[in-house]
């Protein structure tokens, strides 16, 4: 008994450590990572270890792609040391000073900045099933209190304290991401390169079509963005190894697709090379149709360019591509093979700033053009500038051509891109 | 009536599981209001680890209750008051009587977490949302792949 105590007054002197204080009262975690376990004593009787535990992984996840705190299953530290603990545990369950009512009713509770214990006399199930109580909702639902938030009475939100049998793919919503994001702000960080990548495709009718989808990537992952939702894919970050075959696995500097009338070719570009990317068959050229083998030399491929470069964008209307190094810009001529007279330029001369003091400089960190927005956008640490463009100036006929519009943060317009744990890359 | 059953009838089996409770009439129904902070929030972080402190109202419990039978309306105002905000954010007729619909309500299942909770820092009671549906976000016009399953 006293050791338990002891291990309590730890734990809760642990637990207050870990709080803060917000503005508006209301408490959250103030570190970036969280440690979970599963109660050893406390396994489900219906689901093996393993189903228990990929549902717990699953549903801490589904928080972690939200916002910016990352969890971490940890069997290794004191116990003292984990910050929520789930079990299972019926009537009066593991030390527990709310005894659970039997089959039926409460399904299961949870503390703020603490544990979740669930009511074994429920028929909880994994997510392969149709039948039972998910087990994955309720643990969704549970560690929403574990972050700090209360039951919300509102159709579609996890947090509804009465249980809602899983309809095929329930995911946080924007009220409930916002809602956590109060407490715990939206996820930053610089990009490594953001672009729309095309492809063709033949419709029903055989009609030759054109899609884009939207990616940003970061170190070895990278995010599907669904523009019309305001969202990243469910279930993304995806490690760049699974998605695009065939270029360097993390860090890629540049993604620039040169799309004319005689030209269609995608590129990535990383440190001194490039890669040639068969966007048909969705992995990059080993040759390609010219006989040209890759990875290949930027200052081969592209000579006069610098490299390692910081980014780069093919501009349709000027038919160049714009490298970005340092401080400087380099405008190269995709027809006539080479860099275009007078470049390289300061970047501020090339891109002035509308707003005095308002300009990344240099050092780019991406630069892209959205078809979503019809607009380029440079991206540097957590915010980006966009490039005035027609519109903008036809509105605004005192901007100058390829201003910068004053900066802002990327959260703000592109929402939710988050990382999550290594660990749970692959669930 | 199912035509056919398990071979070892264990689906017509009484479960050995301890049903819980079920909300049937007065006294039941303001067990749970109490019990999820409808008639005064519940100091619910507190509990955490200490044991179960008895139900320092039972008298709110009797007050007002003199027949728990369910057409007999509560008399009790602040338990009039608990029902109807209960019965506004369940979207049911606030009406302050336990009817039907509300029962069904109670019985539904649903996490243990009060609804309504004093927290250890925040004297105010830290009350559950009811959000407006239409939630101001930004419009963003795209053509891409409809999204696939995660």
């Amino acid at each position: 008994k006293k050791r338990f105590l002891d291990l309590l007054m730890t734990s809760d002197q642990y637990r207050k450590e870990q709080e803060v204080i917000k503005e508006g009262g209301e408490k959250a975690f103030n570190k970036k990572l969280l440690k979970w376990r599963m109660i050893g004593e406390g396994y489900s009787s219906q689901l093996s270890i393993n189903e228990q535990r990929y549902v717990f992984r699953l549903a801490f996840r589904m928080w972690s792609e939200v916002m910016p705190l990352d969890f971490e299953e940890d069997n290794t530290s004191p116990i003292s040391q984990i910050d929520i603990k789930l079990g299972f545990g019926r009537g009066r369950h593991l030390g527990c000073s709310q005894a659970f009512d039997g089959s039926g009713q409460e399904f299961a509770h949870a503390w703020f900045l603490g544990d979740i214990h669930f009511d074994d006399d429920e028929h909880f199930t994994a997510p392969s099933s149709d039948n039972g109580i998910s087990l994955l909702k309720v643990a969704v639902h549970e560690i929403g209190h574990v972050l700090g938030l209360s039951h919300i009475y509102r159709t579609g939100s996890i947090m509804q304290p009465n249980y809602i049998p899983q309809e095929s793919g329930f995911e946080l919503d924007w009220s409930d991401r916002k809602a956590v994001q109060n407490l715990y702000g939206s996820c930053e960080g610089p990009f490594d390169t953001v672009f729309d990548w095309i492809r063709k495709e033949r419709n029903q009718f055989g009609e030759l079509v054109v899609r884009y989808n939207t990616y940003f990537f970061r170190d070895g992952w990278y995010w599907m963005y669904e523009n019309r939702k305001n969202r990243t894919r469910y279930g993304d970050p995806i490690s760049v190894s699974t998605g695009w075959s065939g270029i360097p696995t993390q860090n890629i500097d540049a993604f620039v697709h040169v799309w004319t009338w005689t030209k269609d070719a995608s590129y990535f570009f990383r440190g001194t090379q490039f890669w040639h990317y068969d966007s048909e068959n969705d992995r990059a050229y080993a040759e390609d149709t010219e006989g040209k083998t890759y990875p290949r030399l930027i200052s081969e491929g592209f000579p006069g360019i610098p490299s390692p470069i910081d980014t780069a964008f093919f501009d349709r209307r000027t038919q160049y591509i714009y490298f970005f190094k340092g401080l400087q810009v380099y405008a190269y001529d995709v027809h006539r093979d080479r860099v275009v007279l007078n470049f390289p330029k300061r970047i501020v001369d090339v891109f002035p700033a509308v707003a005095a003091n308002n300009h990344p400089k240099g050092n780019i960190n991406a630069a892209y053009y959205s078809y979503t927005h019809s607009s380029l956008f440079l991206f540097k640490g957590k915010e980006f500038w966009k490039v005035a463009n027609d519109k903008d100036r036809r509105q605004n006929p005192s901007l100058p051509y390829n201003g910068l519009l004053p900066k802002r943060k990327t959260s703000e317009q592109w929402f939710d891109i988050c990382n999550v744990h290594s660990s749970l890359l692959k669930l | 009536e199912k035509l056919f059953h398990t071979r070892d009838q264990s689906d017509v089996q009484s479960s050995s599981l301890q049903q819980a409770e079920l909300v049937t009439d007065l006294i039941s129904a303001q067990q749970y209001l109490v019990k999820y902070g409808w008639t005064e929030p519940v100091a619910w972080d507190l509990s955490s680890t200490r044991d179960n402190e008895p139900l320092k109202d039972f008298t709110l419990m009797q007050e007002g209750i003199t027949d728990s039978r369910l057409d007999e309306p509560p008399k009790s105002p602040s338990l009039i008051n608990a029902l109807k905000r209960f019965q506004k954010l369940n979207n049911l007729p606030t009406t302050g009587r336990l009817d039907d619909a509300t029962i069904n309500a109670m019985n539904k299942p649903r996490c243990g977490v009060p609804d309504n909770q004093i927290t250890k820092t925040n004297p105010e009671k830290q009350e559950t949302e009811k959000l407006s549906e239409n939630k101001t976000r930004p419009l963003n016009n795209s053509s891409s792949d409809p999204p696939k399953i995660r």
